[in-house]
């Protein structure tokens, strides 16, 4: 979007998800495992074989099916420049 | 839960029986396949066909409350590490605090780090090194430096900061905002004969869009519905009751918590204008929002802060985490850390800070120092690390 461009973030919302009933009765365990996986050193220095966008290239449906695996669902995503924020389920 | 997806990095937080590990060789077929990132063949579970190699990986979780009811490798913390060694070469997995206590675990990987490599032909090992690009070493050593990430994790919240947090609590203080913002256009009505417009922003709706909203966008829309079904019924004495769909849609109850529970005031719109929050309140309870702060003046250079809280009594839970420089607000890590601590007012906590080393030692240490010292908290454990080329402080407190 061009608002991007500006540096404004971008907010869009997973409707399909949300309209479900998301219950969280069942929740019993707050503590999150926490992954943090660096491609390269910095945004700086992507290596060239990557995309100029590097990870920022991958569509929003490759990261589902990823999420799928984790047992995920994504609520709504803000995009901006450097980061896209995916707020997801459970 | 939350991912964060940077151009060369990927951040996932996820909670209760998600099994997070279990998208990891996924993760690293999509950067070698669709972001493009150097590639080897490896000896990864879900025989993807190429695996990105990365840089470096941190895997990290507070002890869980009920591990038994955990799945896949995450049942232990030795599990968890079995399948990280055998997808990564060297890591090292670290338990931290008291065993018999708060403690904490952590896996990491230093820079360069290689796949285990398939026990394959030879035949096999010429195409992987076919697809291996090697790193040219002033990009390998590009230092790290000015990445820091602070995450305080709590348990035992106060019940009445907890209580904020249910949907019934979110719902009447939504309703609430909506009879005012009636109660405004009517006065304005009747005495001025005009229509008062919302405050804010203007957002602009397109399908499940909401395009270029502050951060109460959400709220001015959720008042101005509001307003115009009073509208209709102008000679009503009351507003139409409250509409089913917007007392119990998350995305709108999560910006009136948001709001309502100062998270919204942690980067504020008012010195950070680009900066967005997008958050979800869960039926019955439960909390997820998502920050992103572009730094002022700074294209290059957008962060996160992520908050997930479990306000039942019995498990109660809330979890922060950033990686704003402190350089980039001038606020100080002990500032934000008292911030988050006035909304959940947890019985315990930890603080964890992993910086890279820098050129900012010596402002280091005095933060260092002022985190010993947490009004209404009594400091427990300090144990720092040392790892290769971040250093680690991990504090325990305690209510007192």
């Amino acid at each position: 979007p061009s608002s991007l461009a500006n540096g404004t973030p971008h907010l869009t919302i997973n409707k399909e998800i949300t309209a479900l009933d998301l219950d969280s009765s069942c929740a019993f365990e707050g503590p999150e495992k926490l992954l943090e996986v660096w491609f390269c050193a910095s945004e700086q220095a992507l290596p060239p074989t990557a995309s100029p966008l590097g990870l920022k290239v991958v569509s929003q449906d490759a990261w589902k099916k990823m999420l799928d695996l984790v047992n995920c669902k994504v609520l709504s995503v803000v995009e901006s420049r450097n980061v896209d924020a995916y707020l997801l389920s459970e | 839960s939350s991912m964060f997806v940077f151009p060369h990095k990927l951040v996932l937080k996820t909670c209760g029986t998600t099994t997070l590990l279990c998208g990891l060789p996924r993760m690293l077929e999509i950067a070698a396949l669709e972001a493009g990132f150097p590639y080897v063949k490896a000896d990864l579970p879900q025989d993807v066909p190429a695996a990105a190699t990365p840089h470096r990986v941190f895997y990290s979780r507070k002890n869980y409350l009920y591990p038994d009811q955990q799945r896949g490798p995450h049942r232990s913390w030795r599990d968890e590490v079995r399948y990280l060694d055998k997808m990564f070469m060297g890591g090292s997995a670290y338990m931290i605090g008291k065993m018999n206590g708060e403690h904490w675990y952590l896996y990491i990987t230093g820079p360069g780090t290689q796949l285990t490599p398939p026990a394959t032909p030879e035949e096999d090992r010429l195409e992987t090194k076919m697809h291996s690009f090697q790193i040219p070493e002033k990009l390998n050593n590009v230092t790290d430096s000015g990445d820091e990430t602070l995450e305080i994790l709590m348990t035992d919240l106060e019940e009445t900061n907890a209580r904020q947090f249910y949907l019934d609590d979110a719902s009447a203080i939504a309703k609430d905002n909506a009879r005012r913002a009636y109660d405004l256009r009517k006065d304005a009505v009747a005495h001025l004969g005009v229509i008062p417009e919302c405050n804010g922003s203007d957002p602009s709706i397109s399908g499940n869009t909401l395009v270029d909203g502050k951060d109460d966008a959400r709220f001015d829309v959720f008042a101005q519905t509001s307003v115009e079904h009073s509208a209709l019924n102008s000679d009503e004495d009351e507003p139409l009751s409250f509409s089913q769909e917007l007392s119990t849609e998350g995305h709108t109850l999560g910006t009136v918590v948001t709001e309502n529970s100062g998270l919204a005031d942690l980067y504020p719109t008012s010195k950070y204008p680009d900066a967005r929050i997008d958050s979800y309140l869960f039926t019955p309870c439960g909390y997820s929002a998502n920050g992103v702060v572009p730094v002022p003046d700074d294209v290059e250079s957008t962060h996160y802060w992520t908050v997930h809280v479990t306000p039942e009594p019995q498990c109660s839970y809330a979890s922060f985490e950033t990686n704003v420089p402190t350089r980039a607000t001038g606020r100080s890590t002990v500032d934000v850390v008292q911030h988050v601590l006035g909304i959940f007012k947890p019985g315990r906590f930890s603080v964890t800070l992993f910086e890279a080393k820098g050129d900012n030692d010596s402002t280091s240490a005095k933060w260092d120092k002022a985190m010993e010292r947490i009004k209404g908290y009594r400091r427990v454990d300090r144990i720092v690390h040392d790892l290769e080329g971040y250093e680690l402080v991990f504090r325990y407190f305690e209510r007192e």
